[in-house]
């Protein structure tokens, strides 16, 4: 196999997904929905459920455009702008947000929550409370908007509009901001490698 | 059930658990 899908990591694992899978998915979900829309291939689609998010062996995320929905949502990324299962990105993000949030609370009772980090807790409530970019915004747009750095000349983002803001959250969560790519690929590389592992082993127990 | 690697809370209605149900 090269490809799982989050919730059969959840459901294998049977247990949530840690904060650095989260944030590795968001980033590495985001980097490719970016690189689709470059491409012109963007079929905007909101995330239905964690069965939609493809985790790859070389540690790609994609949005599996038929991944689960019922067959009259799909259709082909070539179909017209005007077919009804289209959004907007900022709907995308924030329909990822909550599969993400929710595979955070996974097996969680309805009145336990999770304590967060602050900064992944920040991710994802921007990515649910996205703002409306002001139309001159598509994907893969490189406008240099005006941003905001902190003391420290990191930049700081605080509204969500785009891929690239929650590429750009991610990224700041680390170190160093320049070795985001990497280390996200290498995070969903390890967790497509050890869930199936234990795959693996349960067939072989089985 | 192991320990867990993170730490749960109650669910509060202005936590980000709360506002996500709403969604």
């Amino acid at each position: 196999r090269n490809a799982l899908s989050l919730e059969e990591i959840l459901k294998l694992y049977n247990q949530p997904i840690n904060e650095e899978q989260a944030w590795a998915v968001c980033y590495q979900c985001c980097g490719s929905l970016r690189a689709q829309g470059r491409r012109g291939e963007s079929s905007k689609r909101r995330v239905e459920s964690p069965a939609d998010i493809r985790i790859w062996r070389d540690g790609a995320v994609t949005l599996d455009a038929g991944g689960g929905s019922s067959s009259s949502a799909r259709s082909s990324p070539r179909a017209g702008k005007s077919e009804h299962s289209r959004c907007r990105e900022t709907e995308v993000i924030e329909s990822l947000g909550i599969i993400i949030y929710k595979a955070l609370d996974y097996g969680l009772k309805e009145n336990e929550e999770r304590e967060l980090s602050p900064p992944l807790e920040q991710l994802i409530d921007h990515m649910t409370n996205t703002v409306e970019a002001d139309g001159s915004q598509d994907e893969g747009y490189e406008a240099l908007d005006e941003c905001v750095v902190d003391e420290n000349d990191k930049e700081v983002v605080e509204v969500v509009q785009s891929y690239r803001d929650v590429m750009k959250l991610c990224a700041a969560h680390l170190p160093t901001q320049s070795d985001a790519a990497n280390h996200y690929q290498a995070v969903c590389r390890a967790l497509f490698a050890e869930t199936m592992e234990l795959y693996t082993f349960l067939a072989r127990i089985k | 059930k192991g320990k867990s690697l993170y730490n749960i809370k109650q669910k509060h209605d202005s936590g980000i658990k709360a506002k996500i149900s709403m969604k």
